[in-house]
């Protein structure tokens, strides 16, 4: 049972994915699994889907993982939906969100990437797919989504950290999450969930005009990065992608704002000043519980605010 | 498994414009095998930089001759990977 995971513990590949089936077990009802795609390597993409009932109910999509060795990213994953499920029926919140909407929660979104951190390259970013003339191998996945893809704010070398791939969507682990969500056709909300640097940024970063939800989304976002600091004093800064940060191209939360998903955003989680991504198992629990409040905050915003 | 014994990573404060750029262009050296954990992008905004063992001492002067403050934000990566390998194993036992 779930007792037995350690949730303060960083895990294989191979336990996130036995965690999950033990989540579906111990929650029959509310919580089931289903494969959306193959990683380049052929591994299973496996989204957790939270459903009481009804069909293609509006949906928020969560995910974590995306760049592989942001351990903390799945580590907060898996403590989140842990959480959604054990909350649904006591927190007048969750049971709110889940009465009129479905979450779909991708933990592993880059497994060949994770399972690599795992045995060969602890500070691998990219997917693991091979670039045909060069010897140098991935794509940053967050650079390969069809929203200003091959702008200024990713780089055309196979080399670099941020190559933005071949063409937009080249990779599958970005193509199967595009498929799903325009399939889906009634996702309000996707939140994609990086670390580290504590900001909470949304549309742009492939431009700099303004996004039409421009105000909503920044007095909701400083609504929410209050709620995180409220539990353990992390300061965030948040705003667009592109005024918080730098100019970055072919974005998740640019492309799924530009397909129509109007509460697109990206949360990069703590890192308090010493480790960047190689923080340390003991932070999990506080990073995950410092987050929850601003999940529930947007998700409680989404359930409110209906389009 | 590749290991990153003497990597250091710094924690960089480009002052303006000028160091941005320059830190940018440090980043493309693919010879120096450079890793931006967390890329320059505005003066008074920290960066972070992966240097490998290796480079180190060349990265150093660059920045030094340069003007460009930094602080050594993790002096040996591989001591946290291997800190990090034996606490996972020890969670292992635990949960089993």
């Amino acid at each position: 049972s779930t007792s037995t995971f350690d949730f303060a513990s960083y895990h294989t590949l191979d336990e996130i994915y036995n965690w999950l089936d033990t989540l579906v077990a111990n929650h029959p009802g509310l919580v089931s699994k289903i494969q959306i795609g193959e990683s380049y390597e052929k591994r299973p993409l496996y989204v957790l889907k939270f459903s009481t009932g009804g069909s293609n109910r509006p949906a928020i999509w969560l995910d974590t993982g995306i760049h592989s060795r942001e351990w903390v990213t799945q580590a907060t994953g898996v403590w989140t939906a842990n959480k959604l499920a054990e909350e649904y029926g006591r927190d007048p919140s969750i049971t709110a969100i889940l009465d009129s909407m479905d979450i779909f929660f991708e933990i592993v979104t880059n497994p060949d990437g994770y399972a690599f951190t795992h045995s060969s390259n602890r500070l691998w970013r990219k997917t693991r797919s091979i670039n045909a003339g060069s010897s140098c191998i991935g794509v940053d996945p967050n650079r390969n989504w069809d929203a200003g893809f091959g702008g200024s704010g990713s780089s055309g070398s196979p080399c670099s950290e941020t190559y933005r791939g071949p063409y937009a969507h080249s990779e599958s682990e970005v193509k199967s999450i595009v498929d799903f969500i325009l399939g889906h056709g009634n996702v309000k909300a996707l939140i994609s969930i990086h670390s580290y640097s504590q900001m909470l940024m949304f549309p742009y970063g492939y431009k700099s005009e303004p996004a039409p939800d421009f105000q909503e989304l920044n007095e909701l976002a400083k609504k929410a990065v209050n709620d995180l600091a409220a539990v353990y004093g992390t300061k965030y800064t948040y705003g667009s992608i592109i005024d918080t940060i730098y100019v970055a191209s072919g974005t998740t939360v640019d492309w799924a704002y530009d397909n129509g998903v109007k509460y697109s955003y990206t949360f990069e989680l703590r890192d308090t000043g010493r480790y960047g991504f190689l923080l340390p198992s003991s932070q999990i629990i506080p990073t995950a519980t410092e987050t929850w409040p601003a999940l529930l905050d947007i998700m409680l915003h989404v359930q409110q605010h209906p389009y | 498994e590749q290991l990153f014994v003497g990597d250091q990573v710094l924690r960089i404060t480009a002052s303006n414009e000028k160091q941005i750029a320059l830190l940018r262009a440090l980043g493309e050296r693919e010879d120096l095998q450079l890793d931006f954990w967390r890329d320059p992008t505005k003066a008074g905004h920290p960066s972070d930089l992966r240097v490998p063992f290796p480079s180190l001492q060349a990265v150093k002067i660059f920045l030094e001759s340069h003007g460009i403050s930094y602080s050594i934000m993790i002096k040996d990566v591989q001591q946290l990977l291997d800190e990090e390998k034996k606490i996972m194993l020890l969670s292992k036992e635990r949960e089993r």
